[in-house]
């Protein structure tokens, strides 16, 4: 499974319908600060079934739906969806009959989340397990958030240790 | 779970040792397991010496070798399961031009090699130039991003936006 | 001890809600005690609203706002008893050029003001031209540092040792 | 007082006698990772009286001294010296004869450091004292080591109020 483009509206400061192409090879993404990179580098982990508002830099997973500026109203939505081509048929059963999946998380204030995969809802679960069997994934290694190198590097060993676990 | 971590861990350490010499064009480095006879109690101490230096425990290195030898450990884990994608969030911060240089190297071989698609966050210049295509994010409503293309040739024009 | 620290407290905030604005252009932010009426056992916490965006607490800002804001804390201690010299390494590192370009403002105001002389490890470039001089260090022979002159006009010649 | 230079023989990377002239306004400190930019800041701070090997990125105040390379053999002795203008004439009773001040601080190997003050034998507590009363010091806030940032933004907030207890 291969990734071809990730769909954003009412996540974080991405309040208008937005999308990003993930094309081969190396894709930079540049902008001064604050302008929203790390809210699209969480919304790629949130669409994969993260379930760890803190991981996200809120306090609950409401914090994620687009919370108004002085000239906008908040919104009461949220969603993110990841379009996936799935031609060399490696998706799971279930999912492997079509040649591209969407997989689409939508968040409705204090209603918790929904997923759907080319439509048809189904549980986080699912959408985890999904994504750890493409070898990806919220928690995936290849997931590096911007404070990710400082933690490692004054981690406990201990604590580096689990990264290990979580290769195992 | 024993011998799965320890196997985790020598292939881990195998490629931590190979990248680390990738990213700093030469010097050595290992992981290992300490305070604890028990891997699954033990914690993991990374030995470094950067080209031409003496071998030290990470803390005694400076603040860019550092993040390269995290660097190093981040991609030795990612490389035993590649994901299709790699999203890298402003990771060469601390680096100086040759130092991104070898990293904008590995990503392109790593690219090759297993078809992995990166996403490379970043306000260094080095590595805007290395890339295949920009997007950059705006602010132009305050408060309100948006996704732009960025022209490859108008990496001088950046200077506005990163 | 409590009512130096409440003056002191009162002292610094002022002075980092001024700080925060030269920093950013614009916007708000202050300090709160939290967590206990008695002052000795309060934290200190950091509320920030950056041009246009939503008061919030630290944590919510972005990499590059979170240091900009702990810059004016800096700063703001610092001008309660400013030291005759000021040694900065490397804290401009997350920050975008028109961030930069503020807080070079800020390090000329403080310089004229208080005749702190100022030592600014960089990698950033727009530092470097802002400088009044530079020294480069360098290790042409592996492990031992140098210290040499560098010419202000020659910055293009830095890509090599920066 | 004012500084003027900072001079350095034996200290980490800095084997051979180095000499940092501090001038008015902005000086820029700039070169590759590991060169030694770091070792040259923690001078300062260590010559002006640091206790804590830990702050020195150590595990003990050896660690300061010259180590040594493959091609050179490791140093027994260390010696930071700090030239301060005195023509204001405030420095404290005892050192405020002289125009101008020389603080130096040498250690050597497991025999721990000695301070001296325009030659004149001193303890560790009349240099501090010293760098104190000038509004400085190893533990100034002017004072911004590489991860001081990091360590402030990730801070628990009772941490932070020692900050302000410093000011204070
Ligand atoms: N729910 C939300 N609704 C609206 N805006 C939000 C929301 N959550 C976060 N933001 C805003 O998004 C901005 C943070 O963006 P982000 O962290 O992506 O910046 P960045 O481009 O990564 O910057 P840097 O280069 O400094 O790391 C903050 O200004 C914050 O106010
Ligand atoms: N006692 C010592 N003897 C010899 N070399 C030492 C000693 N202590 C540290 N070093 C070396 O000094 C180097 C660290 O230098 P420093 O931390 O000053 O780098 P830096 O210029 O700040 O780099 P960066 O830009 O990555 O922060 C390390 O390579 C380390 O091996
Ligand atoms: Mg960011
Ligand atoms: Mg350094």
């Amino acid at each position: 499974m291969q990734f071809r483009k990730i769909r954003l509206t009412g996540f974080k400061s991405f309040v208008d319908p937005t999308e990003l192409i993930i094309e081969p090879g190396l894709t930079g993404i540049v902008g001064p600060n604050g302008c929203g990179k790390s809210n699209l580098v969480e919304a790629i982990r949130w669409v994969m079934g993260e379930t760890s508002a803190k991981q996200m830099r809120g306090g609950e997973m409401n914090d994620v739906i687009f919370g108004g500026t002085s000239n906008k109203p908040a919104r009461n939505i949220a969603e993110v969806g990841v379009l996936m081509d799935n031609s060399a048929r490696r998706a799971p059963v279930g999912f492997n009959e079509h040649l591209e999946l969407e997989i689409t998380r939508r968040i409705e204030r204090d209603k918790g989340s929904a997923y759907r995969v080319n439509g048809k809802e189904v549980r986080a679960r699912d959408v985890q397990l999904l994504f750890a069997d493409a070898s990806t994934g919220a928690r995936s290694p290849g997931l590096v958030s911007q404070g990710r190198i400082g933690s490692i590097i004054n981690a406990k060993p201990s604590d580096r240790r689990m990264l290990l676990e979580e290769a195992a | 779970g024993r011998e799965r971590l320890l196997a985790s861990f020598g292939k881990v350490n195998a490629s931590f040792e190979e990248l680390f010499v990738r990213l700093f064009g030469g010097g050595r480095a290992y992981l290992e397991l300490i305070e604890s006879d028990d891997p699954l109690e033990a914690g993991l101490q990374i030995m470094a010496s950067p080209p031409g230096k003496k071998l030290q425990a990470l803390s005694l290195l400076s603040g860019g070798e550092q993040a390269l030898t995290a660097l190093a450990l981040i991609f030795a884990v990612f490389l035993t399961n590649p994901s299709p994608i790699c999203v890298l969030d402003e990771v060469d911060a601390p680096l100086d031009d040759s130092n991104v240089d070898r990293f904008c190297l590995l990503l392109e071989h790593i690219a090759k090699e297993t078809g992995t698609r990166f996403l490379v966050v970043t306000h260094h210049r080095m590595t805007m130039a290395r890339m295949d295509r920009l997007f950059g994010v705006t602010m132009a409503e305050r408060g309100i991003s948006q996704l732009v293309s960025v022209d490859l040739t108008g990496v001088e024009r950046l200077r506005a936006i990163a």
